[in-house]
């Protein structure tokens, strides 16, 4: 966050002062590990007293005095472990207490993203030096620990969702999941979905669980489901081999370097008994084998920092850490307790190649420090978990991406920035990855919208975030994947890239109410018994007669799934599938029309919008249109991308679109 | 039946809740006691959910299934951080 708001165009000096104003006083609920809040990203500088309408507290517990820890940037605090001790044992209070103080750091990071306090001369051991703070300067914070050593619970998540809203959050942030469930079974739809209900606008993770298809997590769409994008920030540290090759990887160590002549290498599946002592796994290698040697490890089943660790036990004098397929070349940045660097999957075989070969293979690293501008960014990250959506392929997930790469923000004192037991630096500041990352973000700039339209719904505020997301790069080129190196589709990045200074003022949103949720629900054909589970059994029940149709739930994305003609008589067959919109003017009188495009290989979507010209004189008054998608039939599997745009030459008002066939 | 527990997250329907109850938390207690008196439970839930969690056995889990006002019992499931 000390490049985010930049990036994000938020660099304002006026958001710098937090100022009591006659903006709205906005809280976000963050339910994560925790907090420390010591950190003077909590400092309460310039903001005016607690709102009178907050109900929410702050725990006393032996290490965590309310008196102290709360003031008007925290304003809230508690902590739900019942369900966790109940399943997992009591908590043990010689590593995490029974408060809600962080004693992993996850919790105080993404906090301070969302909302945290200005901080000047922040950074991680010298690296991203700057000014970090949250997103939404002016909101409060309430932390609401629900999540402990051993993992989080569903019935301590919903007692900290019950608690949050009733607190008086607007925003909950939760940068957490579960596996795909049915909405019916899954804790946080449920939560979300009442809290949507008392216009609390819910935003979460997608999940880390990509590049893979149909990974994702928080998939109903009454849930902002936030996926992972780089910054224009990087940290290069560079692989010097003795055969004069170089290869640029990224690292945060900060310590004695290694000499800039290359050292002795050895590839960590040479230096070991082990089957997989390429991964440089706890106890796998010979230290007679790698002592005062640069060693090279492959990425993959344990913690790259304890890859780090690992050499530096055996003996090791560096880590050159190399990507496999999975992760192809993607670079996330560690502060590794000893000289290392990670490389892509390319540069990590060149280096094994020669490692392997060269019978007295040298390297070095040379660490390079912090470097802005980095260009193509944003680019979509390999691990940010992708569509379909498993449970409803019908509505696109994730909803968009923000930055949730390399990402400094605030952190626990309770541990080092790698986690590691046995890492005793302690900083202020850790920089670290995941699109736990990039939720926060969202849900602060959720929080922005808020304090600037707070009678806007959490649907027009999704539908503001999500129609003036960008696709493209400033040359025209489309946000790439870094998994594929093409360039990424709906079911990677949703509607785009966030861009808040657009979604200020969208011109147009696509709202949505609780009733439409429920008829979402009958569309379904959920039972009265789980649609009353999930919506607190309230008086509600589908019509028989009413044709309910995924398709017209008033999402501002769209999902079109054909149906692939089973006979080969049919393979000439083209298929029509209808959605039904309804967009409401926030903007003033305007006129806007309707442009779309599609692109599938193997065969042409046409798309038809009816009407293609909508007219507005006020402000808040609504118009309905219909899209019919007209494909071929094309092979189950085939998948291909389109964008609707309405504009009325000021906005333009986005939907992605993307076509499966099954 | 201590050791078999484990949490469950029961939704009720607060609209059935028969008229001698005042204070529904009562009555979702009542409901917990009518399977077992010494199951423990964990939260109320009123604000994004009408029911309660509690530790239950599997037998017991499945005969609150059936109780009246019962919408549904599921067990408690982890998450984890992204």
């Amino acid at each position: 966050t000390t490049r985010t708001p930049e990036f994000l165009g938020l660099d304002l000096p006026a958001e710098l002062v937090p100022e009591s104003s006659t903006i709205a006083d906005v809280v976000i609920g963050v339910l994560d590990t925790g907090v420390w809040p010591e950190r003077n990203s909590f400092d309460d500088n310039g903001l005016g007293p607690v709102p009178a309408f907050w109900k929410g507290e702050c725990v006393a517990a032996k290490d965590f005095d309310p008196t102290k820890a709360c003031n008007r940037k925290l304003i809230g605090a508690r902590f739900f472990s019942k369900g966790y001790e109940s399943s997992m044992g009591p908590i043990d209070e010689s590593h995490e207490s029974r408060s809600p103080r962080d004693a992993d750091g996850h919790g105080t990071h993404t906090s301070t993203t969302a909302a945290g306090s200005a901080v000047t001369n922040a950074s991680l051991l010298g690296y991203a030096e700057g000014t970090a703070r949250g997103m939404a300067l002016r909101a409060r914070i309430s932390v609401y620990k629900v999540c402990w050593a051993g993992g989080c619970f569903s019935s301590d998540i919903l007692a900290a969702m019950d608690a949050a809203v009733n607190d008086g959050c607007h925003v909950l942030s939760l940068s957490l999941g579960g596996g795909a469930a049915d909405y019916y079974r899954d804790s946080v739809a449920i939560g979300a979905f009442n809290a949507m209900e008392k216009g609390v606008l819910v935003s979460c993770s997608a999940g880390n669980a990509g590049p893979g298809t149909a990974t994702l997590s928080n998939l109903a769409p009454w849930i902002t489901t936030v996926g992972a994008g780089t910054l224009d920030r990087d940290f290069p540290a560079y692989v010097v081999l003795g055969n004069g090759k170089n290869y640029t990887g990224v690292s945060l160590y900060s310590g004695k370097l290694l000499p800039s002549t290359p050292i002795a290498l050895v590839y960590a599946g040479n230096a070991t008994n082990s089957s997989n002592g390429n991964l440089c796994m706890p106890g796998t290698l010979l230290p007679e084998k790698v002592a005062g040697k640069v060693v090279l490890c492959e990425r993959g089943i344990n913690a790259r920092v304890q890859k780090g660790m690992v050499v530096k036990d055996a003996g090791g004098a560096g880590m050159i850490l190399a990507n496999t397929a999975t992760n192809s070349e993607e670079l996330v940045a560690d502060a590794h307790l000893l000289p290392a660097t990670l490389i892509g999957e390319k540069a990590g075989n060149a280096v094994k190649a020669y490692s392997i070969s060269d019978p007295n293979p040298t390297a070095t690293i040379i660490f390079g420090g912090t470097k802005v501008g980095v260009s193509p960014s944003p680019v979509v990250a390999a691990f940010s978990s992708r569509g379909p959506n498993s449970v409803t392929p019908e509505i696109l997930k994730p909803d968009l991406i923000a930055p949730g790469v390399n990402i400094l923000a605030g952190w626990t004192g309770a541990v080092g920035p790698t986690g590691l037991p046995t890492d005793s630096r302690r900083v202020e500041f850790n920089i670290i990855s995941g699109t736990s990352m990039s939720c926060p973000h969202v849900s602060g700039l959720a929080a922005l919208l808020k304090e600037e339209h707070p009678d806007w719904s959490p649907a027009a505020i999704k539908s503001a975030l999500m129609t003036t997301a960008y696709v493209k790069y400033q040359n025209g080129d489309g946000i790439l994947d870094v998994a594929t190196g093409q360039e990424a589709t709906p079911f990677d990045l949703g509607a785009g890239h966030v861009d808040p200074r657009k979604a200020m003022d969208p011109g147009l949103v696509y709202d949505l109410t609780a009733q439409d949720y429920l008829e979402f629900l009958c569309a379904l054909n959920y039972t009265s018994l789980q649609i009353a589970a999930m919506s607190k059994d309230r008086n509600f029940s589908c019509d028989s007669r009413k044709n309910y149709a995924v398709s017209k739930l008033n999402y501002p994305s769209f999902s079109v799934a054909f149906a692939t003609a089973i006979a080969s008589a049919d393979e000439s067959a083209s298929a029509t599938v209808t959605h039904e919109r309804t967009v409401t003017n926030v903007g003033s009188s305007a006129t806007y029309k309707a442009t779309a495009t599609a692109k599938v290989d193997g065969g042409e979507v046409k798309i038809a919008v009816e009407p293609a010209v909508l007219s507005f004189t006020e402000t808040g008054e609504k118009k309905s249109y219909i899209v019919k998608f007209t494909a071929p039939s094309l092979p189950s599997g085939s998948s291909g991308l389109g964008r609707l745009e309405w504009s009325d030459g000021k906005h333009t008002v986005a939907s992605a679109i993307a076509f499966t066939w099954t | 039946a201590a050791a078999e527990r484990a949490s469950y997250i029961v939704h009720m329907a607060k609209t059935q809740m028969p008229p001698r109850f005042t204070e529904h938390s009562h009555w979702y207690d009542a409901s917990l006691r009518s399977i077992s008196d010494s199951a423990d439970l964990l939260y109320t839930y009123d604000t994004v959910a009408h029911g309660f969690s509690a530790l239950l056995t599997p037998a017991e889990a499945r005969i609150l299934a059936r109780h009246p006002g019962v919408l549904s019992v599921l067990p408690d499931t982890p998450y984890y951080l992204h």
